[in-house]
């Protein structure tokens, strides 16, 4: 995250490769199922043996022995509905809920997030020298209607995209962080409205971050957990 | 701190069964199995049952007639290593294999027998040699292998031709798919078994990298190294590579697509143009060694296309990526390259979100043909021809009966596999449509609640 601060996001986890590398983000939404992005794995079918999801510290390499982490193995993934570039992971064991460990709730089907309400992303990923680089940062950034983002995207925003953030420079997601959450603050309750993705650049001016629009998969969500 | 278990081969979830035989079993750990079995002559073989905790010796091997290697969850198969080998070891002393033709093609005369040739390599006198039937054995530590008496009355004794392990399968690129059975580093140390954590304890745990063939004590090469590698029972040295032969001519990956303008699996056949990372930043030449100082040079990594300083993948990580010219972000995924579309063409089209398709498909968009809807394996369907009546569940055609917006689906006949979206696409000028909860009506239960306090510096505290 670029000029993020350092902080809390129980429901933030971080994917870990065979090697416990962290490479990608993800978001908790039920005790054993958590949700990223399709990109961060070479195939929805691939061998998800060895991979982890670590929770429960905002420390990027916790200690082996920290009493708050909880490392659990990936037992298998599902990938979303075409272009959705979204990716449910099911976990071996439901994680254990705790004042560091928490669910973030999903929007209702289809629901359009009113512009400026408050938001924010979080991840280990790269802070390219704007905080600091051992911890969980976060970014709080208003929602910008798809309208008024596709000014500076040339009409390309798909309505299954949400868009919030600055046009201001070095604001925003990086490397690492995709497939976490955009976290927005509605009807009390913090609300996974979006997932990061990839953009050509971090921090780019006059392009404000670009996310998977949750709402427009909520069936898809519910239906993989239920099913 | 050599493993006993080294000598042996393990298959895990097997065990060997002959009709009609049986031994004791014994309560013992593995390592107490192997040792009872190296020390007994006639022992060849052990399974172990991991739930109790019990051995039974075997006096026969799977590479015998009159044997059947039976799938067991809770048994492990171990075989001593030289009756599994057909390729020997240093000058093959130890060979237990089941080869008794010379290399010139003549049938070896039994070593119990003394015609047409006599001799004093009798099995009775020499016990330990392993003197059995008609294999080639090398009793006398002869130079060029095992050997053995022929039946023809003008060849006294030949040798038996048999290669060494380490000459037997060479390596093609790095040895990522070398699957031999050398088990002795370059420096002749033997290497550590890779499901033990002793004398050296790591990461590569068979069980999560089950496709790198991580058998026993045998050199691998599971992270893109230069080369096939191993730990060693070395406790003062951890990790060395080991001696095997490169093939001759053109090294190709095995099984690897090459694509140039999207990447497939993990981006290991990517031979394209892409020379950034997601976030923009340019990548180092690989055959530079600045900013970042690094073993993956063209020269190392033959095979792999690293060419200029595009996006590749040598070490088999998730996707392509580059050491970065950013003297602070070593290395970093080109995640921003597209991703082949690896779905099957559609075979039909639907409206709206199908809920009214009635077609023929019977294929999820991967391929895999759908299960039947009133069948209950390989998955135990929630939606049914008598939950869904009026859905039109027949036979294994797609269908949407619970109004999915994202279009017909069906269970699939992959058993890991338990449903998925079908190969058919929306009829040109059908929009989806999406079922919209009502976002005042939204109740949240107890998921999106946080403490918010000052995160604690733990670094001052």
């Amino acid at each position: 995250i670029l000029r993020g601060t350092p902080g809390n996001s129980p429901w933030t986890v971080s994917l870990r490769n065979r090697e416990g590398k962290h490479f990608c983000g993800g978001s908790l939404v039920r005790r054993n199922w958590i949700i990223s992005m399709k990109q961060c794995f070479s195939s929805c079918y691939a061998e998800f043996r060895g991979y982890e999801a670590w929770m429960g510290t905002i420390l990027k390499d916790p200690r082996s022995d920290d009493p708050d982490k909880q490392a659990i193995p990936i037992r298998r993934a599902v990938c979303g509905p075409k272009h959705s570039n979204l990716i449910m992971l099911e976990l071996e064991r439901p994680a254990t809920l705790n004042s560091r460990v928490a669910l973030i709730c999903l929007p209702p089907q289809g629901y359009i997030v009113p512009e400026g309400t408050s938001c924010e992303i979080a991840g280990w990923g790269e802070t390219q020298g704007t905080g600091r680089d051992d911890v969980l940062n976060i970014l709080v950034m208003p929602v910008i209607s798809n309208n008024v983002c596709n000014r500076y995207y040339r009409g390309r925003l798909a309505e299954t995209e949400i868009c919030a953030g600055t046009v201001l420079r070095g604001f925003g997601a990086c490397e690492r962080d995709y497939g976490g959450p955009l976290a927005c603050f509605t009807h009390s309750c913090w609300v996974l409205e979006g997932v990061i993705i990839p953009r050509r650049g971090c921090g780019r001016p006059n392009h404000p971050g670009i996310f998977v629009r949750v709402a427009m998969y909520v069936d898809w969500i519910k239906k993989v957990i239920e099913l | 701190q050599r493993s006993p278990l080294n000598d042996y081969h393990r298959s895990k979830g097997v065990q060997l069964v002959r009709p009609s035989y049986w031994t004791q079993e014994m309560p013992f750990s593995e390592e107490d199995c192997a040792i009872h079995c190296t020390r007994t002559l006639s022992c060849r073989a052990f399974n172990y049952n991991l739930q109790s905790k019990q051995c039974q010796m075997l006096d026969w091997t799977s590479q015998e007639t009159g044997t059947e290697r039976q799938r067991h969850n809770h048994v492990d198969l171990y075989e001593k290593k030289d009756y599994m080998r057909e390729c020997i070891v240093n000058k093959g002393v130890t060979y237990r294999g089941y080869r008794y033709i010379t290399k010139s093609g003549k049938m070896c005369q039994h070593w119990s027998s003394n015609v047409p040739h006599e001799h004093r390599n009798s099995p009775s006198q020499f016990p330990r040699k392993g003197l059995d039937l008609n294999y080639c054995r090398n009793p006398d530590n002869d130079e060029n292998g095992p050997w053995c008496y022929t039946t023809d009355w003008h060849t006294r004794l030949e040798d038996c031709g048999i290669k060494r392990c380490d000459e037997m399968e060479c390596l093609m690129c790095n040895g990522e798919d070398y699957s031999g059975f050398v088990d002795h580093t370059e420096s002749g140390r033997e290497c550590q078994r890779w499901d033990l954590s002793y004398p050296h304890g790591h990461n590569y745990q068979p069980e999560k990298y089950p496709e790198k063939n991580l058998d026993n004590n045998y050199c691998r090469n599971p992270d893109g190294s230069r080369r096939p590698w191993c730990y060693t029972t070395d406790p003062a040295v951890e990790r060395e590579y080991c001696n095997i032969r490169k093939c001759d001519g053109e090294h190709r990956l095995n099984d690897v697509e090459i694509t140039k303008t999207c990447f497939k699996h993990n981006g290991v056949g990517y031979r394209g143009t892409i020379n950034q990372t997601s976030a923009r930043t340019p990548c180092q030449r690989w055959d530079k060694q600045f900013p970042h100082k690094h073993e993956f040079t063209p020269e190392n990594y033959s095979c792999k296309g690293l060419e200029e300083n595009y996006c590749r993948n040598p070490d088999g990580s998730e996707a392509p990526w580059c050491f970065t010219k950013d003297r602070g972000v070593r290395t970093a995924f080109c995640f921003q390259l597209e991703r082949c579309n690896d779905d099957i063409e559609p075979e039909d089209c639907y409206t709206g979100n199908g809920t009214t398709y009635r077609g023929f498909v019977s294929k999820t968009r991967k391929g895999i043909p759908c299960q039947m809807w009133n069948t209950n394996s390989p998955h135990r369907p929630r939606v049914t021809p008598q939950t869904h009546p009026n859905a039109g569940l027949l036979k294994n055609y797609c269908r949407n009966p619970d109004g999915d917006s994202h279009g017909p689906w069906c269970y699939t006949s992959d058993p890991k596999v338990q449903w998925d979206y079908c190969a058919i696409r929306t009829c040109n000028g059908h929009a989806k449509s999406t079922n919209k909860e009502d976002p005042a009506s939204v109740e949240f239960e107890s998921c999106g609640r946080r403490e918010d306090r000052p995160v604690e510096n733990k670094k001052s505290r």
